[in-house]
This record gives C-alpha cells, structure tokens and sequence, in this order.
C-alpha cells in the first residue's frame, strides 16, 4: 500500500479537474528477466468502492491499451488534436467501473523488460502468465480490490488475451475456497477468435459488403483453404493480395466507410 | 487519426513523469504499437472456442461484440466462428435499442452473448460510445440489451 501512495497520479499535463482517483506506475513481473508491465487505474467517477474492477486488454499483438482503450475508447479523458490537453469522453466506462488499462505484454509502450530477447520470443503464453503474475502482485499493492467483482475486457487479438488470462486466473482461483481475483467474467469486441472460421467470415463480409468484385472473390474461395496447418498457397496470396491493394480502395480496413488517415 | 495524438501526448516528459512512467528511460520512444512484438510473436493458438468451452462451463459471464464496420475482424467471422459452439439458444435474435435508434442485433446463447453495434468499426466505443457504453452497463449488469 505504500506504493500505491507513490503511484497516486495527481493530475496529467491538460487535464480538467476531476473528482475520482488515478494511480499508474509499475509491476515487476519477472526479477530475473527484468520485465515490468505499467499500469494506470483511473478510479470510478461516483462511489469506487461499491464499483467493480476492469481490466481492459489492447490487442495487436504488441499494441497498447494505454493508447487505445484508454486514450481513444472507453477511458474518462480524449486527447486533442496537438497533444496538448485533455478534454472529458462523455461516455467513459470509469461511471461504471474501476478502469484498469495494462500495457501487455513487456515492451508494448512503456512496460519494458531489461532482457532485450524477450522482445523476440514473446507469445501467447509468456503474455498470460506475466498478466497473471501482475495482477496477483497488484492486488497486493491495491488490496482494497481484494475481492471485489472483476471483470476483464478487450478488443482485437485481446480475444486471445482475455480468454487465456481467464482461463489461468480460474485455474489459478481452484487452489482457494475465498479467490481474492474474484472474476466474475470478460467482454470481447471484434475478437480474433479462430483462425480458420475467421478467415472465411472475413472473405464473406469483404464480399457481402461491396468491398471485393465477384471474380476475386471467386478466386479466393478457389485457391484459399484458410487452415492454419498448410499456410496460404501463392495463387491464394495473390488473390487476396489484388483484392486489398486494387480493390479495396484507399479506407481504413478498421472502419470501412472512414477513409484512411494520412 | 486519433492516435498520432496519443503518439504526441505520452512522448511528452511532462506527461511520463506526471504517470511515474518510462523511469528506467526506455530506449525508444513510447508508441501505440510495437513493430518488434508483432513481427516476432511467437506461439499463438489456432483457436479460443475449446477455452470458450471450457469458462462457458466454470460459470463465467461472457459476451462478445461487433462493431459492424470492421473488416479486419468483421462481424462475420465473429459469427462463423462463434456459431461452431453449437450454444443452445436462450433469446431469440432481436435488434436492441440505444435510444430510439437500432444499436445493433443480439442472440443471448446458453453461457454467451452476442451483439453487434451499427456504425462502429473495430474499435467500437471510439466510434460508437453511447452505444458501446449501453452495451458495457448491460454486460455488467447482467441484464439484455434493450429491446426498446
């Protein structure tokens, strides 16, 4: 607890005045390697002791909750335009909940690890594990979330993240008769979720919604079988290739009636 | 372009010392996403449905949403994908209601929820934040969406 008063955050650089808590810094999730993930908690706007606690994932993988989840969708502050000050997001998920934005895994923004190879063999596992260990050891410096109803959510190829997390906090929980990560379950949007039957939803909405022509979409069922095991042949490469740089057009494949940023 | 705001506002040396961040001076600069991570990702599972199965089973609440703009992780891959759960249907697909605008459509299953969200992209509650924060409050609450 004496570090959560070090990691208390008095006030970001162009912010508005606010009424609830922020707390960011770092946890060490593995002395030997020397990697710490950074954290921010941005309290509950009304009453944070009788609201639950969410972790929010950002997928990639390599991408960071901090610029995503917190910057840019659920948390309580926008940036403007020239990096300047902060203004207020109306519909912040803090009214509901304790935000708690991870940047996972090391070496996404400012988590780090002094062991420059991890950087090169990081994957699922190693994230999951690490994330666990944070939280255990987070609740140690936050005990006032001991307990209280835990959810986790995320976006993107935070569809693995969520799904492992949980699956090794639960496994992790069976050792207790009273878990102090009291997870009560997670949220996914547009979840990687499984490779093959992605794949081909995928290739049906680039053609359902006008993104592709016929032919090319005729060719891509032709030549792609979308298995992980055999990886894609040429022609199916080639087809899929053609189909993203000739026909979809200069967009944002993240939003597809939004054209691209320059 | 919102993220090159990001970029700007967490390089500032202000900003990391405001957030107790970057005090071992990391040798790069702060970015949204890492080039390094994702070009060198190493195991990463084919599939999350037998995870799915496995908290669906230990009582876990679960849902999961599409902003129906995305094309990289589109709707309907959510739903080909999810559809080989084979869950039992609990409620029916109906559209549900963020003001009196259609928000999106769900099916609640046996053990998950699905919803999507109109007009939002793959980050939904960036393009969509009523609607998203009507599905968050729902999800917590436990309830289903409105369908009115």
């Amino acid at each position: 607890p004496k570090q959560q008063l070090l990691d208390k955050v008095s006030a970001l650089p162009g912010q508005p005045p606010v009424r609830f808590s922020q707390f960011s810094g770092y946890v060490t999730v593995n002395e030997k390697h020397g990697r710490a993930l950074f954290y921010w908690l941005t309290e509950a706007s009304d009453l944070p002791h009788n609201k639950p606690l969410l972790l929010w994932l950002n997928g990639g993988p390599g991408c960071s909750s901090v610029a995503y989840g917190a910057s840019e969708e659920i948390g309580p502050f926008r940036i403007n335009r020239t990096g300047s000050s902060l203004y207020l997001n109306k519909y912040s998920w803090n009214a509901e909940a304790n935000l708690l934005f991870l940047e996972s895994p090391a070496g996404v923004g400012f988590s780090y690890t002094n062991t420059s190879s991890d950087l090169k063999d990081t994957g699922d596992n190693r994230t999951a594990e690490d994330a666990l260990i944070f939280l255990i050891r987070w609740m140690a410096r936050f005990p006032q979330y001991k307990y209280r109803d835990f959810y986790i959510a995320g976006e993107s190829y935070a569809g693995h993240y969520v799904p492992q997390l949980a699956k090794r906090i639960h496994n992790y929980n069976k050792a207790y008769s009273r878990p102090i990560i009291n997870l009560k379950g997670f949220i996914v949007g547009n979840a990687v979720t499984d490779n093959h039957y992605d794949n081909i939803g995928t290739v049906t909405f680039w053609w359902t919604h006008a993104m592709i022509s016929d032919r090319t979409y005729k060719s891509i069922l032709k030549y792609c079988n979308f298995s992980e095991e055999e990886g894609q042949s040429d022609k199916c490469d080639e087809a899929v290739n053609y189909a993203i740089n000739n026909e979809f057009g200069d967009i944002d494949q993240y939003s597809i009636y939004t054209a691209a940023c320059k | 372009c919102t993220e090159n705001y990001a970029e700007k506002y967490y390089n500032r040396p202000d900003v990391q010392k405001a957030l107790h961040a970057n005090v071992t001076g990391i040798p790069y600069k702060w970015t949204a996403c890492s080039d390094v991570l994702i070009k060198n990702w190493k195991d990463s599972e084919d599939s999350m449905l037998p995870t799915y199965k496995e908290l669906i089973a230990a009582g876990l609440r679960i849902w999961v949403f599409s902003g129906d703009t995305d094309s990289v992780v589109p709707v309907t891959a959510t739903r080909f994908s999810l559809s080989h759960l084979n869950l039992p249907i609990k409620t029916k697909w109906y559209p549900w209601y963020s003001g009196n605008q259609v928000g999106g459509w769900t099916e609640v299953y046996e053990g998950l929820t699905f919803a999507t969200v109109r007009s939002a992209g793959h980050e939904v509650p960036l393009l969509q934040p009523q609607r998203a924060f009507i599905l968050f409050r729902s999800f917590l609450a436990g309830k289903e969406l409105p369908k009115s």
